[in-house]
């Protein structure tokens, strides 16, 4: 039974895709059958990952609204054996508004996802910057939530939104929504800045920070301009190196749980 | 009769709350009479200018649902005789559903500050990083669009999205809505990335693109942890002095229309 992770954070910028991109792949590469979805109407996850616009389908937004089965709009080993996508384009905005007017509108995503659960080991769900419905939807067909975490002041300061955000579901549509994590992203040793966001992490969540920090990395932002994750673009790097500590990290959680 | 710049792009995290705060009071330093409107649930653009959370009353949510007239909620001479700030909460995130039942719902905000205009030279508005109904709003209030373009993939991947949805107002609500510039932010020289995308945006925007460019700088991420702009937590720093040449830069552009 796969456990389904929303890799969440209405902070703009603070590593979501990145993670989601990258974690994926680490976890494929251990051998772990993965899927990321792509809930986000930008698409980057889609793109980043290295599906072209003309090869999309159906998509998210199919899957949503017009009860799609998602084994249609999934997309199969990409780059690796275990690592399946399932892609978005810019319509999936609208569903922010058509899933107002449904009925039990918030749970629309785990009933649509519900079928292929049972494939993977592990399904991420890269989220929107925003806490509106369709990061509602994620949270509430999600196992747990991951949080990437910029080590910056703004980031930090919209934790507690977020936080009030998840009690508002485990309160309600989903009470078994856990934190498998928060992942301190963009991290630079150097800066009093970083240092300080990630003391005031660790004070706050304690051991569910990942011991893994994911350091700013160049490589990982020119991953995407050539579609390639970065375990394909450069293994070697640093960025590379953090993300499949991250994989084997939240694999040995599980086991140990 | 003031000019209202909507700070906007949906991609998170391209320097959108930096740009309006420091912008701001670049321009209120400049003795431009300048009110920036918070119109983000997040609320970093309240918090980094400096209004704690216990002195703010009426705010942005007020203004756009309850009626409030905007200079009841508009704090005064911030730092700088000449800079205003109109506050956000997180409630301003139920906006996005309330406004849905609304008539001409995109065009709330334009009608509510239209009270307020001729107290200033000009009016900045940042957005959150979504193109739903508030940045909707925003739009339609808006004179004329400022781009923060962050140099990086995902960020220049994303402009055809917001060049999309400018049309669309401009064929719709606000056919007189223009594009006053485009700035490059987070820079920096040493990397290929940030030069490819650079002459990317020169290369597709031309004269439009700010000579000025804003590099990455520390200060500029600390600042807002001290409730500062730029111009008063260090004025001789370079975040400070290209925000300064910004402001310049744009009322030279005024000037010279
Ligand atoms: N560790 C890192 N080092 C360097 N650059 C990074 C790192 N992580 C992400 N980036 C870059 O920073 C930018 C923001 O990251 P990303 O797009 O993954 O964030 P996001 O949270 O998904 O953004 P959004 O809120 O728009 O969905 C991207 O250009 C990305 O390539
Ligand atoms: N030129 C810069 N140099 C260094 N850091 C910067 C610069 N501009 C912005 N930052 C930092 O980068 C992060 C993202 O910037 P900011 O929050 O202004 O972007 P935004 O577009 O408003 O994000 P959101 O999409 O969440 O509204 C913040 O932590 C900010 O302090
Ligand atoms: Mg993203
Ligand atoms: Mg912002």
């Amino acid at each position: 039974m796969g456990r389904i992770l929303a890799i969440a954070n209405q902070k703009g910028g603070v590593g979501k895709t990145t993670t989601a991109i990258n974690l994926a792949a680490s976890l494929a590469v251990a051998e772990q059958r993965t899927l990321l979805i792509d809930a986000d109407p930008q698409g980057n996850a889609t793109s980043g990952v290295g599906i072209p616009r003309e090869d999309i389908g159906s998509t998210t937004y199919d899957v949503l609204i017009n009860g799609t089965p998602p084994e249609l709009a999934i997309h199969r080993k990409l780059h690796f054996d275990h690592l399946d996508v399932l892609p978005a384009t810019p319509d999936l905005a609208g569903a922010e508004v058509e899933l107002v007017d449904l009925p039990s509108r918030e749970a629309t995503l785990r009933a649509a996802i519900a079928g292929v659960r049972d494939r993977y080991d592990i399904i991420l769900i890269d989220c929107p910057p925003s806490l509106g419905l369709i990061t509602l939807n994620c949270l509430v067909a999600a196992d747990a939530v991951l949080i990437p975490l910029q080590c910056e002041y703004y980031a930090l300061e919209g934790l507690s939104q977020l936080l009030a955000t998840i009690r508002l579901v485990q309160n309600g549509p989903n009470p078994t929504l856990g934190v498998d994590g928060v992942l301190l992203t963009m991290y630079d040793a150097r800066l009093n800045l970083s240092r300080q966001v990630a003391t005031d992490a660790r004070d706050h969540f304690g051991d569910t920070v990942f011991r893994t920090v994911i350091p700013r990395n160049i490589r990982l932002a020119e991953a995407p301009s050539f579609a390639k994750p970065i375990a394909v673009y450069d293994a070697a790097s640093q960025g590379a190196q953090a993300y499949m500590a991250v994989a084997r990290e939240l694999i040995d959680r599980y086991r140990a749980a």
